[in-house]
């Protein structure tokens, strides 16, 4: 479970305050299959950093499964970055210099663990993305899309409780969205993941369980009550 | 007018030879207003840098109104680049060190000119994407859709006559998408600007005159045929 309450994050701007998020409260349950959507700039990057442990809010606070996140010790809060909670960012952050099977790998280097389990599941989630035939390119070698999806195959390297995803079929045909989509829906049905996409695409949002809709950095519409 | 003839892109990696575009024709008219769609990786962002003069194709020839591109003095081709064709990149490209208005003013920066009348035009331009209250920001404290709509404002600071835009709305909600497609159906119906645009979006595709659809590198649809 993730909670945060009375969540804002201000920048200042040459004199001016921004508020990216303006008293911003939310639950999301264990396993939930939610999507985030809001106008370009309205906070929804900024929501998605915060609960990923990614930034500290200007003030609020972020509990997760009942503990609070600002009062854990810093080496626990990596520990849950890094291990408990898969990230896709909306600009992919690839690492040009390792290849595709590098960069899905590469958060493995510091946990440990079995090094051919590790490839193994490396090359059975870029089978799931339809990336496989593509383990010895290096991203500038790959188009928007296709980076897009080894992006989403890293973020799940580590068997991650909860998945956040920054718009994370933005680069890819309606075909494929479709099926990343279904993978994503079957982290949650089946294996318990917490999925929270964040997404511009409203049928994609309207095939999810949930959907949260921020403007000017508030909750404005939330359907967490009309569950199916 | 732009032609491809028989154009080929081919890209070599680890022994496999990859056909990114595959013998494609095709033929743009000055002031069209098409969409070019197709699945992730079948070769859009290829076709549209060989059109902007960025990339050389493996074989066949490029036509700018009626001139064969390749056996043009490179100085012209960088006019031709740099005055004549406005491009907006799938990864925007920003400049991280200038704040947003030097972004847009950067390509006036070799091409002489007033700085007065420059920077008029920047901020109106600015003002018709909706960014004209981020002037002094720098891209890294704007969220993903303002970045798309900085590179959009960019792209048309010199009047180009040809406009290739990368997946120009893909950061953007679809109401903001709907304001920038009618900005660049504008420039297609009232200045006679030839605006091709890259898109997921299969709804924005069909709000343009005519849809040509790549699959693994070829034509495989061309609604051409078919003007209202
Ligand atoms: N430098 C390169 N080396 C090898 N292959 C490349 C290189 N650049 C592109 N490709 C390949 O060429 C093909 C076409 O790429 P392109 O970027 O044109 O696709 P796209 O249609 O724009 O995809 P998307 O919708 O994901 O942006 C892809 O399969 C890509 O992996
Ligand atoms: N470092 C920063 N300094 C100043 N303002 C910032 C900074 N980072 C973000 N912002 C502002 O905070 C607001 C929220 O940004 P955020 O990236 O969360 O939006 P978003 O909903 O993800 O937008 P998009 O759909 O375009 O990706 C925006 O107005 C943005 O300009
Ligand atoms: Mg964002
Ligand atoms: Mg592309």
């Amino acid at each position: 479970t993730i909670e945060l309450r009375n969540i804002t994050k201000q920048y200042r701007q040459a004199g001016n305050v921004i508020n990216a998020l303006d008293d911003v409260s939310l639950t999301i349950d264990g396993g939930e299959f939610l999507s985030i959507v809001g106008r370009s700039g309205s906070g929804k990057t900024t929501l998605l950093d915060i609960c990923g442990l990614l930034m500290r809010p200007t003030s609020g606070q972020v509990f997760i499964d009942g503990a609070d996140a600002a009062s854990l010790p810093e080496r626990r809060r990596a520990e849950l970055r890094g291990r408990a909670i898969g990230f896709v960012f909306q600009e992919y952050n690839l690492i040009p210099t390792l290849d595709v099977l590098g960069n899905v790998m590469l958060p493995l280097r510091y946990s440990g663990g079995d090094r051919r389990d590790g490839r193994d599941r490396a090359m059975g989630l870029l089978q799931a993305v339809g990336m496989s035939d593509r383990v010895g390119h290096r991203p500038d070698q790959l188009s928007g899309g296709q980076q897009q999806r080894v992006a989403i195959a890293r973020s799940l390297i580590q068997r991650p409780a909860l998945l956040l995803a920054d718009e994370p079929t933005g680069a890819v045909d309606t075909q494929t969205a479709a099926e990343l989509l279904d993978m994503l829906r079957g982290l949650s049905r089946e294996d318990g993941v917490t999925v929270a996409i964040v997404t511009h695409d409203l049928d994609l949002a309207a095939s999810t369980d949930r959907t949260v809709r921020l403007q000017d950095g508030r909750v404005v519409e939330d359907s967490a009550g009309v569950r199916v």
